[in-house]
């Protein structure tokens, strides 16, 4: 996260690879399930077998002893619908939620995040500088409504895309934030709204940032919630 | 500090079925007894019959064998309860050192000349070399009982040709390695020093990450020899305390093998096969060039990955990492994924077409997106179904055809006969023009619970 401070995101998980190295994020939606995004995951039917998240810690790479670390294994990937970019990650256990960890809600279907609302993202990603890179960091961005994002993409915004305003300080995600959440507070509750995917810079300060948005797929999670 | 683990190999999983012929060998199978599987092989090993061990983990039983899968009428077969430990001398087609080991059933000699059985003294008389329980001169099977230098050899039916060498290979000759070996499954499980390895699914005398369970695709069975983090050749920890792991000697092959999946617009998978041109990181970093070791010093030397086409500064995926990366040349910041260079699409081409969400789509496609075979709605395998026939009658679930009887916003899906895989999206597209609604929609109350809150407090205090 670029232009962010340390914060706590306790629904936001690190994801490891074999060797325990952090390549990226995802938000936990339900105790046995984590979405995050498909670019970060070889194939969908990839054989995870020693790839973890990590909740309940702000730290990057925590010490052994860390009390509320959580390192869950992850048992499958689910590819979302084709446009979509989403994979939802079965953990091979629930997690435990306590104050470190909690469940995002997801928003109602096709849900329009209001324009002006100030979402957060957080990452374990790259700082570029401007924050401490060991833990977690958040920051926020403004929504901005589809066709005011849309003109400003010149007609290339989709529909399943959400964006938020470009900052004069240069704040976004970057790499090792992907597939993390952007969260809207609504009706008093942290709602998963977008999920971070790969942009070719980081935190731009001329363009608006794109994230996945969820509303638009939260059908397809409930169903294989349900299935 | 060798395993006694080290003689043998282990199939997971599998027992070694009895002999189903009346046989020489005795068919009462031997009585179980307790141990660790390292204390079974302590002991066949120091059995004269015993060629290979079953052991059950749950109950820590096990059963010493006289046979191996490679004794004539005994076959292999599942069996979750145990593991199936067999003498590698038995099993390996080449030989280590001079072959004075060698118990495998190769019975013909490098000239393609059949083999006399040792008891046998006609075409060729001899007493010198005659079966006993030791010396392992069974049957007609090239032997090496005096050290020969050119390895096991035996007497051959032909009078003309008193013996002859079998001209069986060395491990490290045997199977050749391709690029830097990480596709290397041969059986060498000893390093260049001539140490002998340590079995990877041991932490002694060295603990290391590379669990075979973790790393279920880099083929790290038994002591092998194996390349499971991209280093220049296979290598393994060794049984030797004061020497952590050693590279082994592994013969290359002489062709270089195509590189598979080749892309330059975007990457596919993990990106091995990458070779575009981005050379920048996402925060807009220079990448360092492969052939240079500042600001960060690595291994990654070109010429020594002559697969990988580690070229100037591109981004590349040299030793199966997530995705295609490169060093950087900020000196904080060593690695970058180049998670931005676009995943190629790796879906079937769409073969049918629906218009709106598709739930009345009656196609004839069967088929997911992925290319897995649906499963017949009517059935109850492998996925129970929430939705069938009985529960849709209208919904026209036919067959195994695609479908949407629950107005998925997503269009036709099914159950797959992937048993891991409950339900996907089929290889059907919208029609062009088709007019989905625009979904987006503004709903006013809205209320959550048991999420999204979290305590406020750690927020202020930051960290």
């Amino acid at each position: 996260i670029v232009g962010g401070q340390p914060g706590n995101s306790p629904w936001t998980v690190s994801i490891r690879n074999r060797a325990g190295v952090h390549f990226c994020g995802g938000s936990l939606v339900k105790e046995w399930w984590v979405i995050s995004t498909r670019q970060c995951f070889a194939s969908c039917d990839a054989d995870l077998a020693g790839y973890e998240v990590q909740l309940g810690t702000l730290f990057k790479d925590p010490g052994p002893g860390d009390p509320d670390r959580q390192s869950i294994p992850i048992a499958r990937i689910v590819c979302g619908p084709s446009e979509s970019q989403l994979v939802m990650l079965k953990l091979a256990r629930p997690a435990t939620l306590n104050t470190r960890v909690a469940l995002i809600c997801l928003p109602p279907e096709r849900y329009v995040v209001p324009a002006g609302t100030i979402c957060e993202i957080a990452g374990w990603g790259e700082t570029r500088g401007t924050a401490d890179g060991s833990v977690l960091n958040v920051a926020r961005l403004p929504v901005l409504s589809h066709g005011e994002c849309n003109a400003a993409l010149r007609g290339r915004l989709k529909e399943s895309e959400l964006c938020t305003a470009p900052l004069r300080a240069g704040v976004g995600a970057c790499e090792g934030d992907y597939g993390g959440p952007l969260a809207c507070l609504t009706a008093d509750c942290w709602v998963l709204e977008g999920v971070i995917t790969p942009s070719r810079v980081c935190a731009r300060t001329d363009q608006p940032a794109l994230f996945i948005r969820v509303s638009l797929y939260v059908d397809w999670i409930h169903k294989v919630v349900k299935m | 500090h060798r395993s006694p683990l080290n003689d043998f190999q282990r199939l997971r999983a599998t027992e070694l079925a009895v002999p189903t012929e009346p046989l020489a060998v005795p068919t009462e199978l031997p009585p179980l007894e307790w141990g660790s599987a390292e204390q079974c092989a302590q002991r066949c090993t120091a059995s004269l019959t015993c060629r290979a061990f079953h052991h059950d983990r749950q109950s820590q039983l096990c059963q010493l064998l006289p046979w191996t899968q490679r004794s004539p009428h005994v076959r292999l077969q599942k069996n979750i309860h145990y593991d199936l430990y067999q003498k590698k001398d038995f099993l390996r087609d080449c030989i280590v050192g001079d072959g004075t080991s060698y118990r495998g059933t190769r019975a013909t000699t490098e000239k393609g000349l059949r083999c006399q059985h040792w008891r046998a003294t006609t075409p060729h008389d001899h007493s010198r070399f005659l079966p006993s329980r030791r010396n392992g001169l069974e049957e007609n099977y090239c032997r090496n009982p005096d050290q020969d230098k050119r390895g096991p050899w035996c007497y051959t039916l032909d009078p003309g040709t008193r013996h002859q060498s079998c001209g069986i290979k060395k491990c490290e000759d045997a199977v050749c390695m391709t690029c830097n070996g990480e596709c290397y499954r041969g059986t060498v499980d000893y390093t260049e020093s001539g140490t002998e390895c340590q079995r990877w699914d041991l932490q002694h005398p060295h603990k290391h990450p590379y669990h075979p369970d973790k790393y279920p695709d880099k083929g790290l069975d038994d002591n092998y020899c194996r390349n499971p983090d991209g280093s220049e050749r296979p290598w393994c920890f060794t049984t030797d305390p004061g020497r952590e792991r050693e590279y082994c000697r592994i013969r290359p092959c002489k062709k270089r093998p195509r590189p598979l999946n080749v892309t330059t617009s975007c990457f596919r998978g993990k990106g091995e096969g990458y070779r575009g041109r981005v050379n920048v990181t996402v925060s807009g970093i220079p990448c360092q060039r492969w052939d240079a070791q500042t600001p960060h010093q690595h291994h990654f030397v070109p010429e020594k990955y002559p697969c990988k086409d580690l070229q100037e500064n591109y981004c590349r995926n040299p030793d199966g990492s997530e995705a295609p990366w490169c060093f950087t040349t900020h000196p904080a910041i060593r690695i970058a994924f180049c998670f931005h260079i676009r995943r190629c699409p790796d879906e079937l081409g769409a073969e049918d077409c629906y218009h709106g969400h598709g739930e009345r789509y009656h196609g004839h496609v069967s088929k997911t997106r992925a290319g897995i075979t649906c499963q017949p709605w009517a059935d109850l395998t492998p996925h129970v179904p929430q939705i069938s026939p009985v529960t849709h009658p209208k919904a026209h679930l036919e067959k195994n055809y695609c479908r949407n009887p629950d107005g998925d916003s997503h269009g036709p899906w099914c159950y797959t006969m992937d048993p891991r895989t409950p339900f996907d999206y089929c290889a059907i597209k919208p029609c062009s023009g088709s007019s989905v609604p625009s979904i987006l929609e503004n709903t006013d109350a809205v209320a959550f619970e048991q999420c999204g809150r979290r305590d406020e407090r750690l927020q202020r205090k930051g960290r």
